[in-house]
């Protein structure tokens, strides 16, 4: 939108609502984290700013465009909206953006087809010229999260938006993540060059490796390479699509003797939020033996020796191809991260390599299931796909299904099952938020549009038979067997049937080298189930505050060592007084000017008509008592 | 009614935004903006 009052701060004041559902708070915070990934824009919970987001729960998905300046900015996130890209889209219309169809360029990406589209709603599809929106210098983006989709507003079941390139069909509407369009005009409308929780990503495809440092204290250097004989046979960047690129870095056990090690360490990075997830792909081609130890060297001015910490040991047994892994870090102070290579026992040539590194300031995700020969599974005669069992951070024990079967869609299902720990967990399982992500492989972790979907357990929730739904898989499940004969019992599954469709998996990165990664998160969110609508006041306002009650929902500060209420306004109203108790508004000010006006113009007039009265009737007693003593004479002169 | 074994939450159609707003009835600007007054674009 055009216009620089309509700009946020970088940061956003926001409110959750009471209204809102537990699963979509949590969505709503795993949304500003994707902002906080991509763009500069971060977000904190209001605490007095005079301009702020309310998310709550209203009918339907809507926001206004841009920041109107009216103090609380309505954004619903109703029922069926609680899904992260819905959350995204949202914002993006929050932020100031329209939809990306209404550009005026439009109609030389996309036709119109108008006869397809629900009578009354052909208004939607207006475009709008360059003194309402701006495309920032950005090209025709298809791939918007802000474009409609081939569907919107049809009255039967042809598309009402049909794209120029044939390609891009199944492309509009995405609703997965940002476009690298999206981001790169978020940016240049809030000016900003970095966001918060990115930290680094490395694909080793220039010769400078991303400013990694090779060590002085070890016995082998890492080697910048295409291919390995033993293996990969190309890079995970690529895939082997390109030919005369695509590199990683290597460490050739069979140049070393045993014990041997080769360290590797990342330029230097500077945390802000103390935590981080370093992800990246190893495969090992060598024996499995070898060792990839996770280090950090710390630069701070306790440790002048910059110390240098193992975060973790990686042996993986060589299986042919490439496989990802995420190491947590807790680092304040400035660091390296550093991969050391070690060579173990065994005669293998071969070695371990290392490609598509990202490290970010966000959570890991808690479980990986890797599933190779991914095509193979398509159409299976069961359809079914289940995951190994996982257990999350509170010991709840659980298994995914993929069901690849219907199709055009893929399914994704979570299962509560029997485990080690049922006797000392709290049950019907509550509010247990599962996070579900199909990995989109792209090697730079700001590039990816990886489909992420989130369920909460909720423990009122009942079946038809009048069972808790999360209930104790031992009570409420249905008995299966693992692979190795045990036996144990899965509760039913809560998902979507509709995760996404086969051609959009078989887009971008999502399968690479028919391997699909799932990421699963399931974190406890009880947390969420609180009211956060009172502005969190800054240190020491707190006690001068205590007994300084502003109505109204005003703010008290300190204003020269005494507690003040700061009123909440808006555009035609305000609240006043030294508690905010008195409403004042335009009308109001209106109101009082015309019945001022009428007030006098009555008071003049009853003034006028009394003096008029009195005139009147002096003048007549006057005339009456110089008549009584007039003579007439020569009356018939 | 017995309970199926899967529970779909979505109940089988990926509505999109604009979906979810044409069933409940809203007559939003471009299925999801709202307008105020200031603002009002020639719709």
């Amino acid at each position: 939108i055009v216009g620089e009052s309509y700009r946020w701060p970088h940061t956003i004041p926001y409110v959750l609502d009471d209204s809102l559902e537990m699963n979509a708070r949590g969505v709503i915070l795993n949304a500003f984290e994707r902002y906080r990934l991509k763009t500069c824009i971060d977000f904190k919970p209001w605490s007095g700013e005079p301009n702020y987001i309310s998310v709550f729960k209203g009918s339907g998905c809507w926001s206004s465009v841009g920041n109107r300046r009216v103090g609380k900015q309505e954004l619903s996130i109703g029922k069926g909206c609680d899904r992260i890209a819905t959350v995204q889209h949202e914002f993006l219309h929050a932020l100031g953006f329209w939809h990306e169809q209404s550009r005026s360029d439009r109609d030389d990406y996309v036709s119109i087809i108008w006869d397809r589209i629900i009578s009354g709603k052909k208004n939607n599809f207006e475009s709008y010229d360059d003194r309402q929106t701006d495309s920032l210098n950005v090209p025709y983006d298809y791939s918007s999260v802000m474009h409609y989709s081939k569907t919107a507003f049809q009255n039967g079941s042809e598309p009402t938006i049909v794209t120029r390139i044939p390609d891009f069909m199944d492309v509009i509407g995405q609703r997965m993540d940002f476009s690298d369009s999206d981001i790169l005009k978020l940016n240049q409308l809030y000016n900003c060059s970095s966001s918060l929780s990115f930290m680094e990503s490395c694909d080793f495809e220039l010769e400078n490796v991303c400013g990694m440092i090779q060590s002085s204290e070890d016995s082998a250097d890492w080697q910048r390479v295409s291919q390995v004989p033993e293996g990969p046979e190309s890079d995970h960047s690529n895939m082997g699509r390109c030919k005369g690129s695509g590199f990683f870095m290597h460490f050739n056990r069979s140049s070393v003797n045993e014990g041997a090690t080769a360290m590797l360490g990342s330029r230097i990075l500077y945390p802000k939020r103390g935590f981080q997830c370093l992800q990246f792909f190893l495969y090992n081609s060598g024996s499995e033996y070898d060792q990839l130890n996770i280090y950090v060297r710390e630069y701070s001015a306790a440790s002048v020796n910059r110390t240098l910490t193992l975060v973790e040991e990686i042996k993986d047994v060589p299986i042919g191809s490439w496989q990802l892994y995420h190491v947590t870090l807790k680092v304040t102070n400035k660091f390296r991260v550093v991969f050391g290579g070690v060579r173990g026992a065994g005669a293998s040539r071969g070695g371990l390599s290392i490609d598509d590194i990202n490290l970010s300031e966000t959570q890991c995700p808690h479980h990986v299931w890797h599933i190779r020969n991914f095509t193979q599974l398509i159409g299976s005669p069961s359809g079914s796909v289940y995951s190994p069992s996982f257990y999350s951070s509170k010991g709840y024990a659980f298994q995914i299904r993929l069901n690849l079967s219907s199709l055009p869609n893929v399914g994704m299902y979570f299962h509560l099952i029997s485990g080690a720990n049922d006797d000392q967990l709290e049950w019907p399982c509550p509010w247990q938020q599962v996070t579900m992500t199909i990995l989109d492989q792209n090697p730079d972790i700001r590039q990816r549009m990886s489909n992420k979907r989130s369920i909460t357990t909720d423990p009122f929730m009942t079946t038809g038979n009048g069972d808790y739904f999360w209930d104790r898989p031992s009570k409420v499940g249905v008995q299966d067997f693992f692979p190795n004969g045990t036996q144990f019992q899965r509760g039913r599954g809560y998902g979507y049937s509709v995760f996404m469709t086969h051609e959009r998996l078989k887009s971008r990165d999502f399968m690479k080298g028919d391997d699909v990664y799932i990421l699963l998160t399931v974190e406890d969110i009880s947390h969420l189930n609180t009211t956060q609508n009172e502005p969190t006041p800054t240190l020491g306002v707190n006690d001068l505050c205590t007994n300084f009650k502003c109505e109204n929902d005003g703010i008290c500060i300190l204003h020269n060592g005494k507690a003040e209420c700061r009123c909440p306004s808006g555009e035609d109203w305000w609240y006043m007084g030294e508690r905010c108790e008195k409403r004042g508004s335009t009308r109001d000010t209106i109101v009082i000017a015309v019945s001022s006006t009428v007030a006098v113009f009555a008071v003049m007039l009853v003034i006028t008509l009394v003096s008029v009265y009195c005139t009147r009737k002096k003048y007549h007693q006057e005339t009456s008592s110089k008549t009584a003593n007039m003579t007439l004479e020569n009356q018939h002169a | 009614l017995p309970t199926p074994e899967i529970f779909d939450v979505d109940g089988g159609i990926d509505q999109d935004i604009f979906d979810i707003n044409e069933d409940l009835g809203l007559d939003l600007f471009e299925g999801d903006i709202r307008l105020d007054g200031v603002q009002e674009r020639n719709s």
